[in-house]
């Protein structure tokens, strides 16, 4: 059986958040070492990669693999009965259809209990290999959310371009064009400000923003989000969570002329 | 304009 605690209901409600509108219906994947969804958007231009350790569970107890296959539109109405700092508690037997799922109050003595049916999904796993990133690209969260809405107001796409120079995020679209250039940058006071380019090698790319928007609903998971590119592969998009877990996105590039 | 690319073109299935 399944058994995750976890101390503010707010992680879980925010990662839904995040990706239901990019994916509808996925396998939450239990195991011993943690929850972890797999999914691409119906497009299969985008993938969403989540990964919950059982660190960030306390306790967490899960004896075999279940997957518990979840609509993120009813998991996202569920949730939406839980307050932010409710301690939520994730129950699954072994060969499920519902999950249950238990909200309790720190201040209160209110507890509320709900069970959600589950769903056959069979989904199509990717196998994302290991890759050596051209590029690596630290930013504030909420930085890199600005430049993709003001950029998506343009254009439908944006070229990043990283060199020893820096950054440049470039658009062209029917009224004009607009571009943001960013460097390395430290503040000592305000780490969370701290822009970091790693660089091994010059990587331009061209990414749809629609995509780049929706990713950034995952802003309000972390202070800073990670780049990943590579000339000619999909973008890594990371969030990095508390206890090594993780939201990533993967975004396919636009190619050619 | 340049193409949208797919993700299957880089990532297998398992």
């Amino acid at each position: 059986m399944l058994e995750a605690r976890l101390e503010q209901a707010n992680l879980l409600k925010k990662v839904v958040d995040a990706i239901k509108d990019l994916v509808q219906d996925c396998n939450f994947d239990c195991n011993d070492s943690g929850i972890a969804l797999q999914a691409m958007d119906n497009s299969h231009v985008a993938l969403v990669s989540m990964m919950l350790k059982s660190e960030s569970f306390s306790p967490f107890r899960c004896d075999r693999n279940i997957a518990l296959g979840i609509n993120l539109g009813s998991l996202t109405k569920v949730l939406r009965c839980a307050q932010n700092e409710d301690i939520l508690t994730l129950k699954a037997e072994d060969a499920p259809d519902v999950v249950n799922l238990v909200f309790e109050s720190a201040e209160t003595d209110r507890i509320s209990e709900y069970d959600i049916k589950l769903m056959d999904i069979d989904q199509e796993h990717l196998g994302i290999p290991e890759t050596e990133y051209a590029a690596t690209i630290t930013m504030p969260s909420a930085e890199f959310q600005r430049i993709c809405r003001d950029l998506s107001a343009l254009s439908e796409s944006v070229s990043i371009e990283c060199s020893k120079e820096g950054v440049k995020f470039n658009c062209q679209g029917d009224i004009g064009s607009g571009s943001i250039h960013l460097r390395s940058h430290t503040n000592v006071d305000k780490p969370e400000l701290n822009v970091e380019i790693d660089l091994t090698e010059p990587v331009s790319l061209t990414f749809s923003l629609k995509y780049l928007v929706n990713f950034c609903k995952a802003s309000g998971l972390s202070n800073q989000v990670k780049l990943c590119l590579s000339n000619e592969v999909p973008l890594l998009v990371e969030y990095a969570l508390s206890n090594n877990s993780y939201l990533r996105f993967y975004l396919a590039p636009k190619i050619g002329d | 304009a340049p193409k949208q690319a797919t993700l299957g073109k880089f990532f297998g299935n398992l």
